[in-house]
């Protein structure tokens, strides 16, 4: 049987889980293609 | 203090790389400066600056808001530590040492933490650094290191790639689930990063397989350790499904892998979890045509593909111990004391628990039974290869009698550990599953005076088992049962244990 | 060790008490392949490993950056669109303009769905309609006329039904489908 102590580090690993941003490819210096500009509301606003 | 003048170095670092691209040359020359000034010029310098350098990460992670930018100086940490493995000139320490020591203390800080917050410890940014490690590594050592103008240094790197990998699955077999269960899931993650298991699978002469099986028993291991069968702890069905859909991606991708270390893997998978061993043992190499198994004219002898043994990557004499030469001697020249012999050490020295379908524990060396029947299998192939198929198809050659015996002189045991151990061979058509076919055959269709029945039973149950379970199902499953149930010497349905269960019955008229 | 043991995972009653079915007989695989982008023919089969975004599906909730190479001579490459040794940016509505132009339709969705909330964004919402195509507010894709048919319009004249060239950046392609129109729902 797993052992309280351990059970309970296995659900905390499970909420931590890490998912596919974090593992995506880093990229720390960004380049930006353009500045930020007030757009319709209706454009989709996340990449 | 020194501690101080560390983490204003690698803050000036992290500040940096946010400025100015990764391959500007201010990168290399800050890294220059800073082994020109000694920052790192002593292994006790090293140490000190990877745990600031780590500390500062993890820091300024648990401390930034969750929704901005949480990564940036473990980034750059693994960006740094990629920097000094490439542009640096080894002439002390070697590349390998050099990484090992990093990671060893990159590991004692990530003990410490794990050991200092128990439940609240949060295995992200440890995650994060390793993935940002492996694609900074990819990212340089694109298409042979082509941003290394130098030649020779270029030739070095490539040369250092597989210690790389190796390195680092190394460190990934240290924070195994069953060591740090607060990892598990950032770890199973880590295994199967497309960074990591692609890399490791097709690295040039199978240079990351030893340590890639290591890494999937320690899965499995984990895996069987804590499924029971009836009450599975959620969290473990999560790291099932996991498991799955990485195996799964791997027999697309490098169905040889799985072919080649079927033995190992199987070892140490649980005995409930009959769908994913039928996932690895359904491997076919690709580009192998086979024939329909359901194809009521096929047989089985008339199989190209059966004239090909199949790579065994861990050779299972290894695992023999004191009975390599009882058996090797045996195969050679027959004699009844070498089979008392292997027949009285096929026993655990104390019954253990496990999670069977049907039984809770074993007094039975199934490892070592294992290691037989695959041993005498690759035998028997080197032998028809060598000589003819007759020597091996043949119920009086060492191959054969010696597997019988075992079931002979076996207890209920044993016997149904070495037919689900042939069953385990019942691959895509090759030499192995061809002889394998050849010898349950035999085994169901012999006479064993009193233990008949038992025998054949368990091999109906043996072979049935792998046939109920959603597919895939083994292709030399299907066409040995096939065999079975079209023979003439023995109808299955008027087997009296048959009869004795409607349920099998039935499931066996339908099939 | 005999069939016996098999009753719990065949009879149905039996099936949740003593074993764990989903592990032992299985699940039914298909969709899981579908997931990890596993082809259930065998005939186009491709590698999973090198896009492989998590082991869950639960945590497989955006792509992840493949290994790839960019070649030297496609980087640093002096006055693309007339923009001198920097690179180009967009960075006003007026001065950039031109530069939107030269592009393709697929560059410009590339550029529309990258980069929410910047002028390029804006551009590229101007261009396009400049170039006939409207975005549909609420499906938030952009379409077009089929210059083949003539729509039939609404009674009331909210409304038209036609058929349309949609731009699914999901597939990443142009799908022709016949659709209502409503005029408030398009800009």
């Amino acid at each position: 049987t797993m052992p309280a102590e351990m059970a309970s580090q296995l659900e905390s690993s499970l909420l931590n889980c890490p998912d596919s941003l974090d593992a995506d490819t880093p990229h720390l210096h960004h380049n930006t293609l353009s500045l930020p500009h007030p757009t319709s509301i209706f454009f989709p606003n996340e990449t | 203090t020194n501690q101080e003048r560390m983490f204003l170095v690698f803050t000036e670092w992290v500040k940096l790389l946010q400025r100015v691209p990764g391959d500007d040359v201010k990168v290399t020359v800050f890294i220059r400066q800073m082994i020109d000034k000694g920052v790192l010029n002593t292994t006790d310098n090293m140490i000190q600056f990877t745990k600031a350098a780590l500390e500062l990460s993890v820091g300024s992670f648990k401390e930034s808001d969750p929704t901005s930018e949480v990564f940036i100086a473990t980034d750059a940490f693994s960006k740094l530590i990629v920097n000094l493995l490439v542009l640096q000139d080894f002439a002390g320490m070697n590349r390998s040492e050099y990484l090992r020591l990093m990671i060893s203390v990159i590991t004692m800080v990530f003990s410490e933490d794990q050991g200092r917050m128990g439940n609240s410890f949060n295995e992200r940014p440890y995650f994060r650094l390793i993935s940002s490690l492996l694609c900074e590594w990819e990212n340089i050592s694109g298409h042979n290191f082509v941003k290394i103008q130098d030649q020779y240094y270029r030739s070095q790197l490539n040369e250092f790639t597989p210690e790389f990998y190796n390195i680092i699955a190394s460190f990934l077999h240290v924070y195994q689930p069953i060591a740090f269960p607060g990892f598990s899931f950032a770890w199973i993650t880590l295994i199967s990063h497309r960074m990591f298991l692609p890399k490791m699978l097709r690295l040039p002469e199978k240079a990351g397989w030893s340590k890639l099986v290591l890494l999937f028993t320690d899965l499995l291991k984990f895996m069987a350790q804590y499924t029971k069968k009836n009450d599975v702890p959620d969290a473990v069905s999560v790291v099932y499904k996991g498991a799955l859909r990485v195996f799964l991606a791997v027999a697309n991708d490098s169905p040889d892998f799985l072919v080649e270390n079927h033995y190992e893997l199987l070892n140490h998978l649980p005995h409930v979890y009959m769908q994913l061993r039928n996932v690895i043992l359904s491997a076919i190499p690709k580009d192998l045509a086979i024939p329909n198994p359901y194809d009521p004219n096929l047989r089985i002898d008339g199989v190209e593909s059966c004239q090909d043994a199949p790579n065994v990557f861990y050779d299972p004499v290894q695992d023999l111990k004191s009975l390599k030469k009882p058996v090797d001697n045996y195969l050679r020249i027959p004699s009844t004391s070498l089979l008392r012999v292997i027949s009285t050490n096929v026993f655990k020295q104390e019954f253990q628990k496990d999670n069977g379908i049907g039984y809770d524990t074993v007094s039975v060396d199934t490892k070592l039974i294992n290691a037989i029947v695959l041993h005498v299998g690759v035998e028997a192939a080197l032998e028809k290869h060598k000589t003819t198929a007759n020597a091996i198809f043949n119920t009086k050659s060492s191959y054969y009698t010696l597997l019988a015996s075992l079931l002979n002189d076996g207890t209920a045991e044993v016997r149904f550990h070495v037919v689900q151990a042939i069953a385990n061979q019942l691959r895509y058509p090759n030499a192995h599953t061809q002889w394998f076919n050849y010898v349950l055959k035999n085994f169901f269709l012999e006479d064993w005076d009193a233990d008949t029945a038992e025998i054949q039973e368990i091999i109906i149950r043996t072979l049935l088992e792998r046939i109920v379970t959603n597919k895939p199902h083994c292709w030399g499953i299907i066409v040995t049962f096939t065999d079975l149930l079209k023979s003439p010497e023995c109808s299955i349905l008027t087997l009296p244990f048959v009869m004795d269960i409607p349920e099998v019955e039935m499931i066996i008229k339908n099939l | 060790y005999g069939l016996k043991a098999l009753l719990p995972l065949i009879r149905r009653e039996d099936q949740s008490t003593e074993y764990d079915s989903s592990m032992t007989l299985g699940i039914d695989l298909t969709p899981v392949l579908h997931s990890l982008g596993i082809p259930s023919n065998q005939q186009s089969r491709h590698r999973v490993l090198d896009t492989f975004q998590s082991p869950w599906i639960e945590t497989s909730r955006s792509e992840v950056e493949p290994r790839f190479f960019v070649p030297e001579s496609f980087t640093n490459i002096p006055n693309v669109l007339q923009s001198g040794p920097q690179s180009p940016a967009f960075n006003s509505v007026q001065q950039d303009h031109a530069k939107i132009s030269l592009f393709q339709d697929e560059t410009l969705f590339y550029l529309f769905y990258k980069h929410p909330g910047t002028v390029v964004q804006e551009l590229t919402y101007l261009e396009l309609r400049k170039r006939n195509w409207r975005y549909h507010k609420t499906l938030k894709v952009w379409l077009t006329k089929d210059p083949m048919m003539e729509p039939v319009v609404a009674p009331g004249g909210a409304s038209e039904r036609g058929s349309y060239v949609f731009f699914d950046p999901q597939r990443w392609e142009k799908c022709q489908r016949d659709f209502v129109l409503f005029y408030n729902a398009i800009m």
